[in-house]
C-alpha cells in the first residue's frame, strides 16, 4: 500500500463521522438514485467496518465532506475524463472529499442486466475512490481494491490485508474488527 | 418447430475505447522510432512515471529511449507486472486497462511507498 505525499488523513478525532452527498445536478438518470445510494453506502461501510470511522449520507451537498458527482470530459478540476472507458474516475486525498465519475463509462450495478463489453462495476469503483478518500494512494497488489486498473465487466468489492494494513496504519482499527474475519475470506477467495 | 434461443447482442464499443490504438507499441524495440510513442510517453507522465522533457520545447519524442525504458521499468514494479523494461503484452494489457485517474506516484498529490 502506498499514502499520498505527506500521508494526509481526516481529522484528529477518532472515532469520526464523515458526511457525503450524492450531486444535485451531475449524476447519471439509467440506475435509479436509490440503486446508486445503496452501491455507494455499501462500498463506505467496508472501509467504516475496519477503522474508526463512520459515514453519513446527506442531503447537502455543499456542506458535505466527501461530494460525488458524474463528469463528462474536462469538468474544471484540471483532470479531464477522456471518454468510454480508459480513465473511470478519481478523488482527491485528504481533506479535500471531491469523487468524481466519468460519466461517459456504462456503468452497471448487475451485469446481468448490462450487456455492454465496456461495462464497468460501479461499486468497485466506489469502494477504490473511497481508499483515496482516505488517504490511499495506489497498491501494487493486484487483487487488492486499491490496485489502480479494474477490467471491465469485472468486480473487486472485497478489502485485502494490503488495503487494510494502509487504512488502519492512518486511522486504527475499528473496535469491532477480527483480522481472523478477513484472512477467513481471503483464504476463501484464494481457494475460489 | 425449435424456436431459436433468444441471442443476446452484446454491443462492443472497445475500438472506440481509450487507448485501444496503444496495442500498436506492443514489442516496439529500445532505440525504435514508432510513430505516435509520443501519445503513450504522455499516458506514463500522466500517471507519474515520466517527467516532462525540458529540451524539446514541452514535447515527447517516438523514440523508445533510455529515459523511457525506466518508465516503463518503474511501471512494471508499481503494477506488479514482470519486471522486463521492455512493451510486452502484459505490460501493453494493463496499459490499456481502464483505470483510476489518480496518478501513481503524483507530483500534484504525492504518494510514498510503505
Amino acid at each position: 500500500f502506498a499514502y499520498f505525499y505527506g500521508t494526509p488523513r481526516w481529522g484528529p478525532g477518532s472515532p469520526m463521522t464523515l458526511t457525503y452527498a450524492c450531486s444535485p445536478s451531475n449524476m447519471i438518470d439509467y440506475i435509479s438514485l436509490l440503486e446508486i445510494r445503496t452501491v455507494f453506502q455499501r462500498s463506505f461501510s467496508r472501509w467504516a467496518s475496519v477503522i474508526p470511522v463512520n459515514f453519513t449520507e446527506i442531503e447537502d451537498y455543499e456542506s458535505a465532506n466527501i461530494r460525488i458527482g458524474f463528469y463528462r470530459g474536462d469538468h474544471g478540476d484540471g483532470e479531464p475524463f477522456d471518454g468510454v472507458l480508459g480513465v473511470l474516475a478519481h478523488a482527491f486525498a485528504p481533506e479535500n472529499g471531491r469523487f468524481h465519475l466519468d460519466e461517459a463509462e456504462t456503468w452497471a450495478i448487475d451485469f446481468k442486466k448490462v450487456k455492454s463489453e465496456a461495462a464497468v462495476d460501479l461499486e468497485s469503483v466506489a469502494t477504490h475512490e473511497i481508499g483515496h478518500i482516505l488517504g490511499l494512494a495506489h497498491s501494487s497488489v493486484k487483487e487488492a481494491v486499491m490496485y489502480p486498473s479494474l477490467r471491465p465487466r469485472s468486480r473487486r468489492v472485497d478489502l485485502k490485508l494490503d488495503d487494510v494494513e494502509g487504512v488502519q496504519a492512518l486511522y486504527g482499527s475499528n473496535p469491532n474488527f477480527k483480522f481472523s474475519s478477513l484472512l477467513e475470506s481471503e483464504t476463501s477467495s484464494n481457494k475460489g | 418447430r425449435i424456436t431459436p434461443e433468444k441471442i443476446t447482442v452484446i454491443t462492443t464499443d472497445t475500438h472506440k475505447a481509450t487507448w485501444h490504438n496503444f496495442t500498436r507499441f506492443k514489442d516496439a524495440e529500445k532505440g525504435s522510432h514508432v510513430s505516435g510513442m509520443s501519445e503513450l510517453k504522455k499516458y506514463f507522465q500522466r500517471f507519474g512515471y515520466l517527467s516532462l522533457p525540458d529540451n524539446q520545447n514541452d514535447n515527447f519524442t517516438d523514440v523508445f529511449d533510455t529515459q523511457f525504458e525506466s518508465a516503463v521499468t518503474l511501471y512494471q514494479q508499481k503494477l506488479g507486472l514482470p519486471v522486463t523494461g521492455q512493451l510486452d503484452s502484459d505490460t501493453i494489457s494493463a496499459i490499456m486497462s481502464p483505470r483510476c485517474g489518480v496518478s501513481d506516484t503524483a507530483p500534484r498529490i504525492h504518494a510514498t511507498k510503505h
